[in-house]
């Protein structure tokens, strides 16, 4: 789903 | 990694660094609330515990590293350091006020009901609200050093600066989380104030004062 793709943010 | 993130996060980094300058350089911490910065180390260290799990890139790495050490330092000046030099008579927001609420909030509403998840979101809810306790310090002694104010502007232009990256990402990417905007939201919406004094005070070359 690419939810964790915000994780990749600081 | 587009510009308005990049750019976001040296904001960050360069606020950081100047409230370390700051309190190095005068020796002093008077004005910077110690719980907003315990906040924020507080912040720091529950989001990145995914260094241990997760590897994204070396840019990452390094930044989350200096984002931990630098604020554990600053809280380390403040609390120990530069004890005798804080203002504790006016830094006194009720801090579980804001940890307790964002705490039962991080377990209701995420993405993915697993330790480091709920801490992820804990630590996301938790940075829209941790200035607080450094602006009520301010609204309540009237006034901020000018070396204050830029490191405050610096942090506010860092949010800003991530809506800016999130529209794109959602343009280009077409990628968005809702907890992330909603929470970056808030956090930015709480520096409206503060932005309206710091350009019609500080850039004007007057020190931040409120009105009595």
């Amino acid at each position: 789903t690419g939810e964790t793709d915000s994780h990749d943010e600081l | 990694m587009n510009v308005f993130r990049l750019i976001g996060d040296l904001s960050h980094l360069l606020a950081i660094l100047i409230l370390l300058w700051k309190i190095w350089k005068t020796r002093s911490c008077s004005g910077i609330s110690g719980k907003s910065q315990f906040l924020f180390a507080l912040v720091f260290t529950t989001r990145y515990l995914d260094l241990f799990t997760n590897f994204i890139s070396p840019y990452n790495t390094f930044m989350k590293i200096v984002y931990i050490v630098c604020s554990c330092v600053t809280v380390y000046f403040i609390y120990v350091k530069f004890k005798a030099t804080y203002d504790s008579n006016h830094d006194t927001f009720r801090v579980e006020f804001l940890v307790v609420p964002v705490g039962g909030l991080a377990f209701l509403v995420n993405h993915d009901f697993t330790p480091l998840e709920i801490l992820w979101t804990f630590s996301i809810y938790l940075e829209s609200v941790a200035i607080l306790p450094q602006l009520f310090m301010i609204s309540k002694t009237g006034e901020a050093e000018t070396i204050t104010s830029h490191y405050l502007f610096a942090l506010g232009a860092y949010r800003a600066l991530y809506i800016v990256n999130w529209v794109y990402r959602y343009y280009f990417e077409g990628f968005f989380d809702l907890i992330a905007i909603v929470a970056g939201c808030v956090q930015t919406i709480l520096y409206c104030d503060f932005f309206y004094l710091y350009i019609t005070k500080v850039l004007q070359g007057k020190k931040l004062s409120l009105p009595a």
